[in-house]
């Protein structure tokens, strides 16, 4: 039955959507069925997966504003068993339009819950900010995977985003956990990187994935092809880490 | 005559903070004086310039809705000729109370306009998001220098930041103009970098700053002890490649 998971984090450049979009594809290609939707007005997940976003048509922007059925918006993408709700440029303005709406908070879930059931695993990638859309995301989520470079600013802003789940928590949605942190571009030759995952560790202990994805250059080329970086270089050490990532993913959701 | 420039890319991560903090202190080093408002709730200027966050007081919130004086917030740095409108917390909040405010646009530009001559030059670090705050600092700001990082997805962004200072620029702000585009984190070992640095270079010429800012640990480093690069590692190539940009922002302002 399909699980909601947010990668959600406001400090920007971190890894959201690297992460969302190469962790979806792995679990596809280890047979779950996914959606992936990008809540980001950037649309970097959309582009990422392929997606042509100026002649994208219907996106989730018409989802939450214009009241389209979910079957007229959701594409299928080049990976077997990889959905996404695509994102378009005007989602700019949905922060600002969802305002206006009664419950402005609960707008996606309510258009995520009817199709649950369709998929074994549904994932948010958020916009580097505690808006209206990543508030949207939070409150529609069963849980939230916090994306962490291994830096120290990204570190600093930790505090800030535990705060920010607590409070969507407390008064959204009740259900929200925190799925897991993964640390993504460490550098094994640079002292800092040890520090913040260390420093990662004593805070949230077994809450942090073992699998560190390494900075690889093959992850940051592949989104300029389309590609996963599984269809993009499938030797590479981009590619192992988010397969690695998806097994740990399965078995600490079988866990629970 | 103080001019007011805004660093601002809605893309996350691309070094909008690094740029404002080094070029801002090695422009005070230089004998200009300077003002550095962070406009971020996330507040990592006000980190990397050493201020602690949480006993920071009065910050550009409390300017921008409680209508306190500019000489009530703004603090000097480690650095001379350095002062700082730090950040806090609460600025998160500010983006929603400015809706309510008349003219929400220029409530940033109505702060500064007093005390502009106090300064040779202002640098405002934005949030990664086109929201008000961002608007604010766009709409106050004589010029956008846009630090743009070397990966696919920024130069993906790049559109969609250029539309939006159109559109300030026809609505609120008719004076703005891209002081120029600094490239960031560029890593001359992989192929990427030199494909965004020549892509950037076709469609932007002249505006593109001469000078590049490689990729350098000691930068990352430098804000976990509260200071600009040239105070934490005066031989590293992150304070000489901050210095050259320095020089030549000051060489391209005397050519205007
Ligand atoms: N492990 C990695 N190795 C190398 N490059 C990476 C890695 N992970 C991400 N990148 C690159 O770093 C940049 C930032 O990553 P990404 O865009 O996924 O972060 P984000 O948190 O989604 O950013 P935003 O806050 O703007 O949404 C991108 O250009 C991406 O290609
Ligand atoms: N040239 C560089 N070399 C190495 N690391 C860098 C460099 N420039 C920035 N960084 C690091 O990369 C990360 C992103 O940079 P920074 O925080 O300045 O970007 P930003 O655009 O301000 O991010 P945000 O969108 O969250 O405000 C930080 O951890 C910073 O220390
Ligand atoms: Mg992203
Ligand atoms: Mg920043």
């Amino acid at each position: 039955m399909g699980k909601i998971i947010c990668l959600a984090n406001q400090k920007g450049g971190v890894g959201k959507t690297t992460t969302a979009v190469n962790l979806a594809a792995s679990l596809a290609f280890s047979g779950c069925e996914i959606l992936l939707v990008d809540c980001d007005p950037q649309g970097n997940a959309t582009g990422g997966l392929g997606l042509e976003k100026k002649n994208i048509g219907k996106s989730l922007y018409d989802l939450l504003i214009n009241e389209v059925s979910f079957d007229e918006v959701v594409r299928p993408t080049e990976v077997p068993h990889l959905s996404i709700l695509p994102a378009s440029i005007d989602l700019v303005g949905a922060e600002i339009e969802l305002v206006q709406i009664v419950s402005r908070e609960t707008v996606l879930s309510k258009i995520l819950a009817p199709v649950k059931s369709r998929f074994d695993y549904i994932f948010l990638d958020c916009p580097p900010s505690l808006g209206l859309l990543t508030v949207n995301a939070l409150t529609a989520a069963d849980a939230v995977l916090i994306p962490l470079q291994c830096e120290y600013y990204a570190l600093e802003g930790l505090s800030q985003l535990v705060q920010t789940i607590r409070l969507i928590k407390q008064s959204l949605n009740p259900g929200l956990v925190v799925a897991g942190l993964v640390l993504t571009m460490f550098d094994a030759r640079n002292n800092l990187s040890h520090q913040v995952v260390s420093e990662v560790h004593k805070h949230f202990q077994a809450k942090v994935f073992d699998t560190i994805i390494p900075r690889n250059v093959r992850l940051s080329e592949a989104p300029s092809h389309g590609k996963p970086v599984l269809l993009y270089d499938k030797y590479s050490k981009g590619t192992h880490s988010y397969l690695a990532l998806a097994r740990e993913f399965l078995a600490r959701e079988e866990r629970k």
